[in-house]
């Protein structure tokens, strides 16, 4: 279950959305396709409102490379659950970033402080971001809502680019969420 | 409406913020 953000404290700098970061982790060993067996490996850890209380949390949870296995940090608005079955999701997308080893910190780091300071400019488009740790290599995703919003995507992945500042050739793949699901890759 | 707009650097001077710690 989502929690309500802590009261925003005098002095607070108060963001445009409230977010809830999430947390999963695949058990070895189990199969975890269905949304069922996704939905009760996915743990709420905190919903935020405000800058300040943003970094509470964020110094509290291990960094992305600080993890072992196979484990996801998700950070969505408030209300949107981080799975394609979403009202809010349903329609959309993700721009993926695959990264060698070693970059998801900075990266995460990147992403979600341009997702908070509301650095993307397409209204209400962006859901979440998501952070796969895997073995041989991490994921970056961001989620937003319209897949079929060629103007979106584009100026979501214009954004990416320059604040994630990572080497030129690294590649970025969009994917609607239905397709995702066709090839049961996500 | 306005949005809350924040650059990156204005978030990183937040998090030394005492409300923060």
């Amino acid at each position: 279950p989502r929690k309500k953000p802590p009261p925003v404290k005098d002095g607070d700098h108060l963001l445009e959305y409230h977010y809830t970061l999430w947390f999963s982790r695949k058990s070895p060993g189990k199969q975890s396709s269905s949304s069922v067996s996704y939905n009760s490996q996915l743990k709420c850890i905190m919903t935020f409102a405000s800058i300040e209380q943003f970094w509470l949390i964020y110094s509290h949870v291990a960094r992305p490379h600080e993890l072992s296995g196979h484990c996801d940090y998700h950070l969505f608005k408030d209300g949107i659950k981080p799975m394609w079955e979403d009202e809010a999701n349903v329609k959309g997308g993700k721009w993926m970033i695959r990264l060698k080893k070693g970059l998801i910190s900075r990266c995460w780091e990147n992403l979600i402080l341009a997702v908070l300071g509301e650095q993307f400019i397409v209204g209400n488009e962006i859901c979440g971001a998501v952070a796969s740790m895997r073995y041989q290599e991490d994921i970056l995703s961001l989620w937003n809502r319209t897949a079929s919003n060629n103007e979106v995507t584009s100026k979501i992945r214009e954004t990416l680019k320059r604040v994630l500042n990572i080497p030129q050739n690294t590649i970025m793949e969009y994917k609607a969420h239905t397709d995702s699901i066709k090839d049961n890759s996500s | 409406g306005t949005r809350i707009v924040y650059d990156r650097s204005f978030l990183l001077k937040c998090r030394e913020s005492p409300l923060a710690q």
